[in-house]
């Protein structure tokens, strides 16, 4: 399987392919992040907030993102990389070597990232990066974490109410959290605040405890 | 995004669990058409769907040109009404002309009334038999369809479409003290509102023909053609490299 699962699969249990441990639930996602987040917490600080700028430029501009995506797949999967403009390629920089070839390590992660953000809307780029800035991060993957958890089964509709110690940066129609998750396509409630799930929103959810997680990890200091 | 759903609430009434998918963005709508070719971009996580992309080019570019245009089968329109009451929505009806209603809403409320015509255009079974026997495919290969071979991309052709019949205006409200409502409204639509409630209103116009959902089959390049409208997880488009070959790190292989 010379997919991004089998790559994340592999590494996982050193070695051991995962495919047939996987569970489809907030463990599972978890544990897949961990792996991806530990490759990162590798990277030197230097290197993490070089990448870190350019993914913040590139969440501003989709485009530069999908090209980014785009080469580094195509690098993945055939070879050197032609280098890129803009925001795209101040990050396609960070993660090849002279000869243009990528540097596996560093670039898998950051794949497996890039599929995550593409997964979001531009509105939900939008608060990435004002999450990054204002060093929010981690409480938004406090509560998007508890949603996905407590939301269990993911294919089941059913209504949560959210913990008031999660909102204290506030719980509202124009609060970056309630941005966040109604992209995803959920219903929100604010008083009592509610959320309530829909199976469809998963891939979305998933794909936005993701990228909260990766963010938080190339931000620490 | 309010384009996105819409989207999915057409399919979730029209298609529940089967395998229509939704588009996500109005921008891409024009990609998806009968015909047009689009590639799955994989995913890395078993936790989101890998996304089908565009690639500008519908299967009369990868033919030889010399057979008459096939025409494609209409269906619907499917009338869709979505009743929200205020706090939450309460009922979905779909009506299909003749046949009344195929799924049942519950209440009715007069708080905000939502409506929405689409029509399905599906290419029949019997004409990709008639397609692919009179039309080969067209030398040399696309640049494009060159590429995917190099990466081992499957390619998908549009098979089905569900588009809108009229140009829509959906507004996504939301009040203060209630969770987020929809409400479309169409040329045949009534919209009803309370007042003194809303603090956001988001708009978007959705263009008749927009296309809010698509179906796939997968293309199999060898010799000749193929459209395999139910293909098993083996079937790919392009014959696998000669054993023994390498493209640059198969990525397991650094894992590992």
């Amino acid at each position: 399987d010379l997919s991004m699962k089998g790559c994340i699969g592999n590494f996982w249990t050193d070695g051991v392919p995962v495919n047939g441990t996987v569970t489809e639930d907030f463990q599972g996602l978890r544990a897949e992040v961990e792996v991806v987040s530990k490759e990162l917490a590798l990277m030197d600080g230097q290197l993490c907030r070089l990448l870190l700028e350019g993914l913040e430029r590139g969440l501003r501009d989709q485009l530069a993102l999908q090209a980014l995506e785009e080469a580094l797949e195509q690098g993945l999967s055939s070879g050197p990389v032609e280098p890129l403009d803009g925001p795209a390629g101040a990050v396609l920089d960070c993660l090849v070597l002279p000869s243009r070839m990528l540097v596996l390590e560093l670039a898998v992660p950051v794949v497996y990232l890039l599929g995550a953000l593409n997964t979001l809307s531009k509105a939900q780029h939008q608060l990435l990066v004002e999450a990054v800035e204002l060093k929010t991060l981690s409480r938004q993957l406090e509560l998007v974490g508890s949603l996905l958890e407590k939301s269990a089964p993911w294919q089941k509709c059913s209504t949560l109410s959210l913990p008031p110690e999660l909102l204290k940066s506030g719980w509202g129609v124009e609060t970056p959290a309630w941005v966040l998750l109604e992209e995803c396509g959920l219903e929100l409630r604010e008083d009592p605040p509610h959320v309530h799930w829909e199976p469809q929103a998963q891939d979305c959810v998933c794909a936005l405890y993701a990228s909260l997680a990766l963010l938080s990890e190339l931000s620490q200091e | 995004s309010a384009f996105e759903w819409v989207a999915r609430r057409v399919v979730q009434e029209l298609d529940h669990g089967g395998d229509l998918i939704p588009v996500t963005s109005l921008q891409s709508s024009t990609g998806f058409k009968p015909y047009c070719l689009v590639v799955r971009k994989p995913s890395g996580s078993w936790f989101w769907k890998p996304r089908y992309k565009h690639i500008s080019l519908s299967i009369k570019d990868i033919l030889e040109p010399d057979a008459p245009e096939p025409v494609l089968q209409h269906g619907g329109p499917f009338h869709i009404h979505d009743t929200v009451d205020g706090q939450l929505r309460t009922s979905v009806e779909v009506a299909v002309p003749g046949q009344g209603k195929v799924a049942g809403g519950a209440s009715v409320s007069d708080s905000s009334s939502t409506s929405l015509n689409v029509f399905s255009l599906s290419v029949g079974p019997n004409t990709w038999q008639a397609l692919l026997q009179e039309r080969h495919l067209r030398q040399p290969e696309h640049r494009i369809l060159q590429q995917l071979r190099c990466r081992g991309d499957n390619v998908y052709v549009v098979t089905e479409v569900l588009q809108t019949q009229k140009e829509v205006e959906v507004t996504r409200t939301y009040r203060r003290e209630g969770s987020g409502l929809v409400s479309l409204a169409g040329a045949m639509c009534l919209q009803g509102e309370g007042e003194g409630h809303l603090s956001q209103k988001k708009t978007v116009t959705i263009p008749s023909g927009s296309i809010l959902a698509f179906r796939v089959a997968l293309l199999v390049i060898q010799s000749d053609l193929e459209v395999i409208l139910f293909p098993d997880k083996k079937q790919k488009t392009f014959q696998p490299p000669p054993t023994g070959y390498r493209p640059f790190s198969s990525k397991g292989s650094w894992w590992m």
